[in-house]
């Protein structure tokens, strides 16, 4: 099913965003 | 109205629901007050968006447009501060929101992008973890406005 198939990667397209959003270092450098 | 003005800001409402704050947070005309996003703000960062601060924020305004300008202003100069003294980022070359038509007007791509400063604080804040997390459990579709609008903060910020 192709709407499935668009549906987990654009599931895999946020968890990735969100996930290394999370890894960054927070706030002022230094 | 033109379904692509509003889809930002309504699913930045949505996020900004999740904060479960006092003041009503359900609509654009809701918001215009700045009661809810200043309350939001001081969960980010308490420190920052102190008490003292959130006591300044008049919570009485009704439809007075002025009330809400002052309220507005007092947020997005203590936000616009943030960003500089805290998260130590440049956000000159974002577009800053017409806070006079929000407050008047109700106009929600200004409104949108007031609540995309305010996103960029949660996800870049000391307890970003726990805000991010919180987006993750957002339907497919408001994730991806956020997402969406987190990366055109990021693509204008220097630090």
């Amino acid at each position: 099913d192709p709407n499935m198939k668009g549906g987990a990667a654009n599931e895999g397209v946020l968890a990735n965003f969100f996930n290394s959003l999370l890894s960054k270092k927070t706030g002022a450098p230094g | 109205m033109d379904e692509n003005k509003t889809v930002l800001v309504e699913s930045l409402i949505i996020w900004l629901q999740t904060f479960n704050t006092s003041a009503p947070c359900r609509t654009v005309e809701e918001l215009t007050t700045g009661a809810a996003i200043s309350q939001a703000l001081h969960q980010i960062d308490p420190a920052w968006f102190s008490d003292g601060w959130l006591g300044r924020i008049k919570t009485d305004v009704d439809d007075n447009w002025r009330l809400k300008v002052s309220n507005l202003k007092k947020i997005l100069q203590m936000v616009v501060d943030y960003y500089n003294e805290v998260l130590a980022q440049e956000i000159s070359d974002f577009p800053m929101p017409d806070l006079a038509m929000v407050a008047e007007h109700s106009d929600p791509v200004e409104l949108g992008r007031l609540l995309q400063l305010i996103l960029g604080c949660a996800v870049k804040c000391e307890r970003k973890q726990e805000y991010i997390q919180i987006i993750m459990t957002l339907e497919e579709s408001v994730q991806h406005v956020v997402m969406t609008a987190i990366q055109e903060l990021m693509s204008k910020e220097t630090m």
